[in-house]
């Protein structure tokens, strides 16, 4: 475990719980694409299918659970709690996501370490992962602006994915054998697609701006 | 193996 493993799990347990702040303190979800979510409940749900037979450490298992658990609660914010619901921007969120699913599992299937279940599904969830921000950074610009808690979301997430390319380039340099180059691909995919959203949150940032993305 | 494999990761 190396700090910047550490501190990109932290950001990363931090957006999720920014998230449900967010939803929880304004019994709101506008401007949360729940597309989004379903897709890490999914991404989750695919790569942590080895928490009850690869022991790894407590921290991993208590982590995993977490995660798992946190994306599910805010999932069935969205869909179920009354109040919240209400606030879905339906007629915004309509990326297909099913399309990323697909091209994940399709995917998963041509390329992946081992052709075992659950090296499918880890590979699938990796490449799911890498483009599941897309259903919200599509809503984050159809709707304009972008209230701060979501903004700080997606850039918590954004900051993990970072934290978690600099642990790959450590790991690389440390550990002779260290190799996990679909997951460094598909890492380094992600981060690109948050790169542009970096950029305008900066700008807006700088200039003290509400964060305004281009039509 | 897991480790190298870099599946001891979130």
């Amino acid at each position: 475990m190396n700090i910047f493993r550490f501190a990109g799990d932290m950001t990363h347990l931090i957006s999720i719980l920014v998230l449900l702040l967010k939803i929880y303190a304004t019994k709101s979800c506008s401007g949360i694409s729940r597309k989004t979510q379903e897709l890490y409940a999914l991404v989750f749900l695919a790569r942590y299918v080895d928490i009850f037979t690869e022991f790894i450490s407590v921290y991993n298992t208590i982590m995993k659970i977490v995660f798992i658990a946190s994306t599910l609660a805010i999932v069935w914010c969205m869909r179920g709690h009354r109040v919240v619901r209400r606030s879905y921007d339906k007629e915004l969120d309509t990326f297909r996501h099913y399309f990323l699913i697909a091209a994940s599992l399709v995917l998963a299937l041509l390329v992946h370490e081992k052709f075992t279940f659950q090296e499918i599904l880890w590979a699938f969830s990796i490449y799911l992962e890498a483009v599941a921000i897309l259903p919200q950074l599509v809503l984050l610009q159809r709707s304009g602006n972008v209230d701060n808690l979501t903004g700080q979301y997606v850039f918590f997430l954004g900051a993990y994915r970072g934290l978690y390319i600099l642990n790959w380039i450590y790991r690389y340099f440390t550990e002779p054998h260290f190799s996990r180059w679909i997951a460094c691909v598909s890492g380094l995919v992600q981060t690109a697609l948050y790169a542009d959203f970096f950029y305008y949150y900066f700008l807006s940032w700088k200039n003290n701006a509400k964060l305004k993305l281009p039509a | 193996l897991l480790a190298l494999l870099g599946k001891d990761e979130l």
